[in-house]
């Protein structure tokens, strides 16, 4: 597949995407410079969910996937 | 599979109404769909599911758009299909359908109803999504014929988890169920590959429904479904190569062939396995290799072989010769083959037979998972 940066519509359908089914919420507190972002980790969840490589980045079979038509429910538990 | 957590209906007595219909099927159509989505369940486990047509069921089954009464509006067209909630009173167990997709009854067109429903008609029972591509709970739509679908191994078990299996007896003893198809196992010494090829690097091996996809940096090769790359393509194919000279894929079922250009499929096709110029007597492929030197593509069938020119396009005279003359050592019916870094690979049932092209001496005997790590 082509290697392109995620465009900013791809970004906008991962922040929707992550939210809505893996949990994502907004980050709040202090950020530590090494560790990865939460949506990193995130992106990483749902890469790894999908049996896609793990790299915690927008790359495009991600972004394939997650263009792809699926059910609404989340696929982590939401914590009640 | 996965769980929710504590959500089981306390009886096997679940009661379902269909509330609404969606205008693009008939009301017979809905409501048979909806049934039969209900029986994959039923089939597997205790559940009795009964319809009412009149207050409040367990399952309540509706079709709705964007904001449709929950706090989880739908979509529009594509993306989001429909949702449910987990047992419960109130809105636990209900289903709702995103009437802005288009729903069909037994076409490949739009999003099977069928489908979709016994999808979420696990979540209406306590399974949560399963990361088993093959499985009906995985999140992703992947149309399957519904006429043959039976429900995969591991939704058996998730609802037999939860619920326990079936008690009653088979009311067609002369007709056993089908057992459930289970999603390879790139770990299982014994599997046996269906075929394999490489495209633009990457390798692709095929099982069943099924591909792995492994990239030129080795790392773990990822399964999913055939369908999900390409919903046109049969499930089970024979045998594929790539030829570096078209730069194109062939993948080979009975007597069809199918080309693809990168990941499209090429227009036109599929065509049938004579148009390349095998005699009429070949009806089906075994396995089909490019051998980058010669330029020649290998067509293994039973004991023989048989030579292509891609440049000539014609078959090479002197051929079908025995696969043991070509191929010292291989005794066996080859069932896979391929290319990688010039040396030739070809399979038998679970095993791999490494072969130099020029000198045709056998050099190793490898496992099958030799390209595809566990």
């Amino acid at each position: 597949l082509p290697i392109s940066p995620p465009s900013e519509e791809d970004e906008a359908l991962a922040e929707t995407y992550l939210k809505r089914f893996f949990n994502l919420t907004e980050e709040t507190g202090p950020v530590f410079k090494r560790r990865p972002s939460q949506r990193s980790r995130k992106v990483s969840e749902m890469q790894s969910f999908f049996g896609l490589k793990v790299t915690g980045t927008l790359d495009a079979e991600t972004v394939m996937m997650m263009k792809k038509p699926r059910c609404g429910v989340p696929d982590v538990q939401l914590s009640r | 599979f996965t769980t929710f957590d504590n959500h089981k209906w306390q009886t096997n007595r679940v009661t379902y109404r269909i509330e609404n219909y969606t205008p693009d099927m008939s009301v017979a159509e809905v409501d048979n769909s909806i049934e039969r989505a209900l029986q994959v369940w039923a089939k597997v486990s205790p559940l009795r599911f009964t319809r009412i047509y009149s207050g409040i069921a367990d399952i309540m089954i509706s079709f709705g758009t964007r904001n449709h009464g929950d706090s989880y509006p739908f979509d529009g067209p594509d993306g989001t299909l429909a949702h449910a909630f987990a047992p419960g009173a109130g809105i636990g167990g209900d289903a709702h359908f995103d009437d802005d997709e288009s729903f069909s009854f037994s076409s490949t067109r739009g999003y099977n109803l069928f489908l979709v429903a016994a999808h979420e008609f696990g979540h209406s029972l306590g399974l949560s999504h399963s990361n088993d591509p093959g499985a009906l709970m995985f999140p992703v739509y992947s149309y399957t014929d519904p006429r043959t679908f039976s429900l995969p191994r591991d939704d058996v078990n998730g609802i037999q988890y939860i619920y326990g299996p079936n008690t009653d007896l088979n009311p067609n003893p002369d007709k056993p169920d089908p057992t459930p198809p289970s999603t390879p196992d790139a770990c299982d010494p014994t599997l046996v590959v269906d075929a394999v090829t490489t495209l633009r690097g990457d390798k692709m091996f095929f099982k069943g429904r099924f591909l792995w996809r492994g990239d030129p940096q080795g790392n773990k090769p990822v399964l999913s479904l055939i369908k999900n790359y390409w919903p046109e393509l049969p499930d089970n194919i024979n045998a594929a190569y790539e030829s570096q000279l078209s730069d194109r894929v062939f993948l080979f079922k009975d007597s069809q062939v199918w080309a693809l250009y990168g990941y499209d499929i090429v227009p036109g096709y599929p065509k049938n396995l004579n148009s390349l110029g095998l005699p009429r007597t070949v009806k089906k492929v075994d396995a089909a290799m490019y051998d980058e030197d010669s330029r020649k593509t290998l067509f293994f069938v039973d004991d023989n072989y048989y030579s292509y020119d891609e440049a000539m396009k014609r078959m090479d005279k002197g051929f079908p010769k025995r696969v043991d003359e070509g191929f010292p050592g291989m005794t066996s019916k080859v069932t896979a083959a391929f290319q990688v870094r010039g040396f030739t690979y070809l399979y038998s049932g679970s095993y791999m037979f490494e072969y130099s092209m020029r000198t045709r001496r056998q050099l190793r005997v490898l496992g099958n998972n030799y390209f595809l790590p566990c």
